[in-house]
This record gives C-alpha cells, sequence and structure tokens, in this order.
C-alpha cells in the first residue's frame, strides 16, 4: 500500500499520471540517446549545467518528447493523380504537453527509408500542407490546405527535418485546430498515363518505409526562470 | 573550556548512506528506457559539537551544536544534503511518446550538519 502511494507520487514527479505500459519500445533516435548520455556524464563528474538548456539542439527547454505518426495512408477512389506517388495524412498527438509548457522547437522528421528508390529512377517532390477540413463530405479524404514545404526529394535522402513550430503552437493553444498534416509525394515531370512499374515499385516500397516522427521541445517556467534574468 | 568531545563511532556520525534501486524491482524496466536505477542515497548520522568543526558543516550546525552541548533539550543539528546533482529519465509513455526529462536536485553527492 505505501509502496503504491510512493510510487504515485514518484510518477507525478515525472508527469505521468499512471504506470505507462507501453505494448513495444519505439525506436530512441541517435540525438535523445546522445543528449541523455552527455546530461548522464555530466551529473558524474559533477559539472554543473543549465538543466534548462539543450545545447545538442541550441533550444532553451527541460523535456524533449518524440511524438510517433499516428495518422494513415490515403488512397483516393478516383484514378489516382498519375503523378501522384503516395498521399498520408500525418498526426500527433499533443495532448502530451502540459498547458503551462511552452513549447520551444517542434522538429518533423521524415524517414523515407534506406534506398528507397533507385536514385535512376523518377525524380520525387514532396509537399507537405495544412489540412484545411478533416474530411470532405462522406470521403475520409482530408482537404489539403496551404501547401508549406514543396521540394524535391534528394538522393540518398537520409532523415528529412522540417521545422514546424509556429504549426504546433497553434495547434497547442487549441487542440481542435490539430487535424494534422497532408502528406503527398508526386513524380516530378511525369510522362502521361500509362503504369510506370518502376515507379510503381518506387511508391509502393516508400509506402512500406516511410517513418514520421515529431520532435517537440517543450520548457516549464516553475523549474526554469527566464534566461535573461540576473540573479539579484 | 574544551567540551567533552562525545565518543561516538564514525558509522553513527553524518554521512552519505548509498541506496541504488534498480527500475526491474519495481517492474519499471518496461517503460523506462535509461537509465537502468536510480541513486536513492540519503543523509543520516550525528552532528555532535565535535563534528560541527571539521566536515562542511555550516556556522549554524555549529551554534546548535554548542547550544546543544550546554543545553540537550535543545535538538542536535540535522544531518543533510549539502550537494546534489541532477537526473536524467528516458521513458516511454502510453501513449508511445519517447520522453527525455532533466530532473534537477535529484541524486544527493554530499551530506553535512
Amino acid at each position: 500500500q505505501t509502496l503504491q502511494f510512493q510510487e504515485r507520487d514518484f510518477l507525478q514527479l515525472l508527469g505521468l499520471d499512471k504506470v505507462p505500459s507501453p505494448q513495444k519500445f519505439q525506436p530512441v533516435p541517435h540525438i535523445l540517446k546522445k543528449i541523455f548520455h552527455n546530461q548522464e556524464a555530466a551529473a558524474t563528474i559533477g559539472v554543473s549545467q543549465d538543466l534548462c538548456n539543450i545545447k545538442e539542439l541550441g533550444v532553451r527547454g527541460n523535456a524533449l518528447r518524440l511524438l510517433p505518426d499516428q495518422g494513415f495512408f490515403l488512397y483516393s477512389k478516383k484514378i489516382p493523380q498519375a503523378s501522384s506517388c503516395l498521399q498520408k495524412l500525418l498526426y500527433f498527438n499533443l495532448s502530451a504537453v502540459k498547458d503551462k509548457e511552452q513549447l520551444t522547437m517542434a522538429q518533423l522528421g521524415l524517414d523515407l527509408g534506406p534506398n528507397t528508390y533507385y536514385h535512376l529512377g523518377p525524380e520525387l517532390e514532396l509537399a507537405l500542407s495544412l489540412v484545411q477540413e478533416p474530411h470532405v463530405g462522406d470521403q475520409a479524404i482530408p482537404k489539403p490546405g496551404k501547401v508549406f514545404v514543396l521540394q524535391s526529394v534528394p538522393w540518398p535522402q537520409g532523415i528529412l527535418h522540417f521545422n514546424l513550430l509556429d504549426v504546433a503552437k497553434d495547434w497547442n493553444n487549441n487542440l481542435q485546430k490539430n487535424v494534422g498534416l497532408f502528406l503527398e509525394i508526386l513524380v516530378k515531370g511525369h510522362r502521361g498515363p500509362g503504369v510506370n512499374y518502376q515507379l510503381e515499385d518506387t511508391c509502393a516500397r516508400l509506402r512500406c518505409s516511410l517513418h514520421a516522427s515529431l520532435m517537440v521541445v517543450t520548457l516549464d517556467p516553475e523549474q526554469c526562470h527566464h534566461s535573461s534574468r540576473k540573479k539579484r | 573550556a574544551v567540551l567533552p568531545a562525545p565518543n561516538v563511532s564514525c558509522k553513527n556520525l553524518c554521512h552519505r548512506h548509498q541506496l541504488f534501486i534498480n527500475f526491474r524491482d519495481l517492474g519499471w524496466h518496461k517503460w523506462i528506457i535509461a537509465p537502468k536505477g536510480f541513486m536513492a542515497n540519503y543523509c543520516h548520522g550525528d552532528c555532535p559539537f565535535s563534528l560541527t568543526t571539521s566536515l562542511n558543516s555550516s556556522n549554524y550546525a555549529f551554534m546548535q551544536a554548542l547550544m546543544h552541548a550546554v543545553d540537550p533539550a535543545i535538538p542536535q543539528a540535522v544531518c543533510i544534503p549539502t550537494k546534489l546533482s541532477p537526473i536524467s529519465m528516458l521513458y516511454q509513455d502510453n501513449d508511445d511518446n519517447v520522453i527525455l526529462r532533466h530532473y534537477d536536485d535529484m541524486v544527493v553527492d554530499e551530506c553535512g550538519c
């Protein structure tokens, strides 16, 4: 009984309301491990450090969260645009961020997977847009709004990063606004109708290997006083 | 006048007691990715007058130990942490989010009166 009380108190200290019971461990990105080990090493040798500054990312903050994408692929019933390789709704649950916390970084990571497509294949273009309406009529296809990223997919691409701080702040201020992002990967300079089998193979591989996540850094003002205020 | 130094054995004197809690013993290894456990060190022990003139004790502890020697109704100075260090926790919550948080003043490094 006592241990349960103490456990609940310790969990509250961690900002949790009950013991998590994850089904499987998510992959931990290298940067989180690096920040963790740097922090542990500094504490071990007794170096005093500013716990509200994530120097590896160059932002202020005392909590980092890697949010997995909870969205889904979209298959439009109409014959897909010849140039469209894949369409996906990306959704990140920001409810874990407490009201008192300030967002200082929100970085979208898009991992298109290793050797996703042959570099001899068609050049691809990646478009990110806000979802204007979660769905149109009875179609579960969200209506994409303003495109805010449009770029060709470099080769080899590794993990692509996009700064979503303003979008995430908007979502965090009004959770109803968080209806996700619309990701579309297009074929640049598509040559007319007809199925291009290599293209179809490339797109199928992209759909299998695409992995999206949102890294958010937050600052708890109760634990982190504003850095500019000099100690009197 | 020199106060009689009480013959207190060293092990009863104020010092840091080390205690490591393995998260596996609590079943928390299923959601805490790192570290494997937590140094729950604590401070415990007497603060006799003789100690307050040597160990990293505060002047206040010196005065309180003096007062205690003169009037035992006044409690001895207490044994508390004098140096603490932070820890970082890398864990996963129920929404499959991976979270890294820093917690200040979590591990007792040194104790004093």
